[in-house]
């Protein structure tokens, strides 16, 4: 009976996640240092957990950015706003997906759930492909700067592959070195 | 255009020019960059083969030529250039998206000698920078030490007899090393050295050295300057090394905006010692920015190209279907496309935090550095993370034409990679960032409250109240 559509339940994964992970890290540091370890002792004998609680809080800061930055586009198209709100909800569905395991260790998400999310995530790959090529075009990088002949803006891609090929060095001649040492084998 | 690549763009659901206005910050300022687009793109000047065909040395001079003049027009481009950022996007059409000699000028230098510099400094430094009269870069990284900047071994002792600082990179292990444009380019560099005065060491300090002669550009006795050869990438990058022998400067050349050394050799400290390591929380907050852009390049080039590509059957007999519609195909490419929208937003947060975090360490308030200093390192070791894999993924999902230079992804990836490991690697980064969540949560303990990024972990709700 989740809704993982809704942004709110999203957010809250998100932030059980990444405290359970720094809770768990941060009392490791304690129990050594209960052991009588000093902090930066601990710190390192903990670093492995501490890493995943960083990656964790970083992750958990990205996705509700994008939400907040969202929910305060007040002046924006409904349609555009559609299409930035499945952006987004794929963003959070595809990072749980990628992280289950760390949302199944701590009873945040059942095993069916996360394939519930997996399944969700499936499905809303046919609506993004509808607005796919739209949404890299709206980034407007030149083709200068991308310096991609696949990725060029007219999607002339194969006639100029074969222009590259002919810009060569190689090609400045039609005998190569490869013939003068072949004699000499 | 490519009719497959046009259907997909009439099928688009939305207008594409409304997120463009969205995404450059206003219609103003994506006017101001079509239009310095135009001009790189139409001037004569700027038209040379692929850096791809060049070797190491050509991709240098090009890198050269195609700065200094790009120098030589800024005032040519008139009403175009209203900010800092305006510049950034010039410049790097000129360099076609990759790292100019000019790079750590504009990107560290300059900010560096603003941040750190006492008034007098900036008055006497920053006009020569502004006008290229010197050109200078950021020397921290040494050979044997990253990251941990306590233990760089570069020496500065001060000497109240002469009212100079004595520098010298007393190992092997010391000598800079890495610094972009460092070894042919800059004529000037800040170095980050241990200070030592009245035979105490104050740690790490921020000296402007002089390199290289004005008249000649040789470099000045005392300093041993080069390239440190070959690299992944950054073949238009005169990555360099310096070796310090009792080299002399001026008392006037440590950066004196916080801390300070009296002509009779006595210190004053800074309000917080991390103010020294500022420049490197801005340039983990520009690569945020960098990270973002990365992948938004890196699924443009792959989802284009999956559009134009046809690929199998999906059933004997039919036509080829294009790449981008097989699900396994989006199911690569959707969540990076989706990541460098998420980026792209983030790199907008980080850049306002830096910002009014900035404003307030300027009105004498360091409450936040810390947050900063954790959130930024946080924040670009995960994009970076994310955008130095994605990319790789991007370039498999372009078939065996992702691994010609043609693709575009050769280039793109060596020029981003070196972020996970430069102004921090990322694994230690993400350490500096969990070691403040710990703090968070005993500061918690005592009651204190806590700021913006990490306020959430006051948060009582446990699993049940999802």
């Amino acid at each position: 009976g989740k809704d993982f559509t809704n942004v709110k339940t999203l957010d809250s994964l998100y932030k059980q996640r990444a405290l359970g992970l720094i809770r768990f890290a941060s009392g490791k540091v304690d129990a050594s240092m209960d052991g009588g370890m000093d902090l930066v002792g601990a710190l390192n004998e903990s670093s492995v957990h501490l890493v995943r609680a960083a990656v964790a809080h970083s992750h958990y800061f990205v996705v509700r950015n994008f939400f907040e930055k969202l929910s305060k586009l007040t002046s924006t198209s409904q349609l555009l706003m559609e299409v930035l709100h499945q952006l987004s909800l794929f963003y959070a569905l595809d990072g749980v997906a990628q992280h289950s395991g760390e949302f199944l260790e701590d009873g945040l998400l059942s095993g069916e759930d996360v394939k519930q999310i997996r399944q969700l995530t499936v499905e809303m790959l046919p609506k993004i492909r509808v607005n796919a090529v739209a949404l890299v075009d709206a980034f407007e990088f030149g083709d200068d700067v991308l310096g991609s002949v696949l990725g060029r803006y007219d999607g002339n891609v194969y006639e100029n592959l074969f222009k590259w090929a002919q810009d060569s060095p190689l090609n400045k001649t039609d005998v190569s070195v490869w013939f003068v040492m072949w004699g000499k084998m | 255009i490519n009719p497959d690549l046009q259907k997909e763009r009439d099928a688009a659901t939305f207008d594409v020019e409304e997120l463009s206005v969205l995404l450059h910050n206003g219609a103003h300022e994506l006017e101001k960059k079509r239009k310095l687009e135009e001009l790189v793109r139409n001037d004569p000047d700027y038209k040379s083969l692929p850096f791809d065909f060049l070797s190491r040395e050509a991709q240098y001079e090009e890198g050269v030529r195609r700065s200094t003049i790009a120098v030589a027009k800024k005032d040519q481009l008139g009403s175009l250039i209203e900010n800092h950022g305006d510049l950034i996007t010039y410049n790097t059409h000129v360099g076609r998206g990759k790292a100019g000699p000019f790079n750590l000028h504009t990107g560290m230098f300059i900010p560096t000698l603003v941040k750190q510099g006492s008034p007098e400094q900036v008055a006497k430094w920053l006009p020569l920078s502004e006008n290229y009269q010197i050109v200078g870069t950021y020397a921290q990284t040494e050979m044997g030490h990253g990251t941990f900047l306590r233990g760089l071994e570069t020496t500065a002792h001060y000497d109240p007899h002469t009212q100079e600082f004595v520098l010298n990179s007393p190992t092997t292990t010391s000598i800079k090393w890495w610094p972009g444009a460092l070894g042919k380019t800059s004529t000037h560099a800040v170095v980050l050295a241990q200070l030592y005065t009245l035979g105490k060491c104050h740690g790490i300090h921020a000296f402007v050295v002089q390199l290289r002669s004005l008249e000649d550009h040789k470099s000045l006795p005392g300093i041993m300057v080069g390239d440190i050869g070959p690299k992944f990438g950054y073949g238009a990058n005169d990555n360099g090394f310096l070796k310090l022998s009792n080299h002399r400067i001026p008392r006037e050349n440590m950066l004196m905006k916080y801390s300070k050394v009296a002509p009779d050799g006595s210190y004053s400290k800074p309000p917080k010692s991390t103010l020294t390591y500022g420049t490197m929380t801005f340039v983990r907050a520009m690569i945020v920015r960098g990270s973002a852009q990365a992948i938004a390049q890196g699924a443009t080039i792959a989802i284009r190209y999956s559009a134009v590509r046809r690929q199998s059957e999906m059933r004997p007999g039919e036509p080829e279907p294009q790449v981008l519609s097989y699900p396994t195909q989006q199911y690569k490419l959707f969540p990076l496309l989706c990541a460098a929208y998420a980026f792209h937003f983030v790199q907008v947060k980080m850049i306002e935090a830096y910002s009014e975090v900035t404003e307030l360490v300027n009105k004498g308030d360091f409450s936040r550095t810390q947050e900063l200093h954790a959130l930024s390192s946080g924040l670009k070791a995960y994009t970076s993370a994310i955008s130095n894999t994605g990319l790789e993924v991007c370039r498999t999902s372009c078939g065996g034409h992702g691994y010609s230079c043609a693709s575009g992804f050769p280039a793109l990836y060596t020029n981003f990679t070196p972020s996970v490991t430069y102004e921090g690697e990322n694994t230690v980064l993400l350490l500096q960032c969990a070691r403040y969540l710990v703090k968070c949560t005993r500061d918690l303990r005592s009651g204190a409250k806590l700021p913006g990024s990490v306020a959430y972990l006051s948060c009582g709700c446990d699993p049940s109240s999802i």
